[in-house]
């Protein structure tokens, strides 16, 4: 049985995509069989891995509506391992076109969970990336998964927006998925020159403590220049102080989940 | 009768909240009135003017479902010439809230457009800092909105996300807002040393010709220290690289607009 993991933050640009892909790149270079689902509609995470959304046939959207299986909208990468959900812009629709689900409390909620408890046997490691928002796609994310990467970009008001996403988890925890758990803090995007980014990353550690990952990301133009080459950064720059970082978070998420 | 600008990117983490904070900051320094309108749930353009979200009576989710009206809603900041109708959290819930309306095509969309016209004449230039999404608080920001200012982040996905945006700025103009005009691009977070800024930097002026506003926002710590002390930069660092910038963006926004 597979593990899924939720890379959540309902704050825009923190680095859930970069921390999605470099780490699902990292596991199957390690040798686990993993699948990145996109269920954000921009597909940063779709584009980032080489994948032209104009040729898919399916994607997430079609598993979520029930119209095709996990296996009919999975395609492979050009890596190893490596499988994607992709995501497309019908997704954007979905909130309101469940809305209107007459369907008893929480079935709008467990579509995700549906599509991927049908597959698990598949993959030893699931990521999803999911969109700056809180809402019905990042509930289904949260609803579906055994445990949340919550990445945190060094900067004031990424720290701000921490309250209100740990008030969604403990919703979704005691509403929809009792055994969901935090698998870690990712700290992203890290200049360690600035004041700044040193007080806010000691803020994260002090709530966090051990769930923070003791591997830090620092600021690294490579994993900015990858995503526009469409490769991960473990082919574009593996030996990137950005590459390393996120090679030792693969490792730390692995041996907490017990994979490692 | 006072200009409405929207400041939109579906994109996380693009600048949105600091383009319109400052820009608002600096155009009453520059002495014209202005109203800074927050519609997204993570109220950050509020807390980065130093308001504290639990102090606040009502908001703009009062306006919106009609409870209150613009003038109920809007408060001072420690500015002059700067009001805010501030954000809370309760506006995450207004697009399903809305969802169930059963009024004409268009009602929903048009909220926030019979808020501000009620009060045109009390600023002369307002600036909505939107949610990293292209849902109905979005959408309401484009119908109510004279102009646009898109903040672009030179980085690779900034870029990918553009003509998403594009798409639904045209639906806008041809079903809800006819005379909705772009007012500026506006990039930031801009990193002269890297090839990847540089690039980006030079596609988007390629695209946007003299749409593109000729003052570019560098990366400057000092603005991601500002909102920590619920300041804007015009008093944080006023003569700080990044608060120049703005100043001078400010100033091209103001002609632009006809307020020059
Ligand atoms: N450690 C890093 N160093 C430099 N650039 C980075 C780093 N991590 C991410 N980036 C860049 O910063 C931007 C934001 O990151 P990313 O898109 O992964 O965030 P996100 O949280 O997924 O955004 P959204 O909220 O839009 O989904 C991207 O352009 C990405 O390439
Ligand atoms: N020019 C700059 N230099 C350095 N830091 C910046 C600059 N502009 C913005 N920031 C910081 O980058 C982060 C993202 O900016 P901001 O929150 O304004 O983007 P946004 O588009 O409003 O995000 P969201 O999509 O979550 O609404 C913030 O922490 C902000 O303080
Ligand atoms: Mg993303
Ligand atoms: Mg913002």
């Amino acid at each position: 049985m597979g593990h899924v993991t939720a890379v959540i933050n309902q704050k825009g640009g923190v680095g859930k995509t970069t921390t999605a892909v470099s780490l699902a790149a990292w596991m199957a270079h390690l040798g686990r069989r993993v699948l990145l689902v996109d269920i954000d509609p921009q597909g940063n995470a779709t584009s980032g891995l080489g994948i032209d959304r104009r040729d898919l046939p399916y994607c997430v959207y079609d598993a979520l509506i029930g119209r095709r299986s996990l296996a009919e909208v999975t395609v492979a990468t050009r890596w190893e391992r490596l499988r994607v959900a992709p995501s497309t812009l019908n997704l954007a629709g979905l909130e309101v076109e469940l809305a209107a689900a007459t369907q008893d409390a929480g079935w709008r909620e467990r579509r995700l969970r549906e599509v991927l408890d049908s597959g698990r046997e598949t993959f030893d490691i699931a990521l999803i990336d999911g969109p700056p928002s809180l809402g019905l796609l990042t509930v289904n994310a949260l609803a579906a998964s055994d445990g949340v990467v919550i990445p945190v970009q060094t900067e004031y008001y990424a720290l701000e927006g921490l309250s209100q996403l740990l008030n969604t988890l403990q919703f979704v925890q005691r509403r929809l998925n009792p055994a969901l758990d935090l698998d870690g803090v990712a700290l992203t995007m890290h200049d360690h020159r600035t004041n700044l980014a040193r007080q806010v990353a000691a803020e994260v550690r002090a709530f966090f403590g051990r769930r923070a990952f003791e591997s830090i990301v620092p600021r690294n133009v490579k994993l900015g220049e990858a995503p526009s080459f469409g490769e991960p950064i473990t082919t574009y720059a593996p030996d990137s102080p950005g590459s390393v970082a996120y090679r030792e978070m693969a490792r730390e998420l692995l041996h907490r989940v017990g994979l490692g």
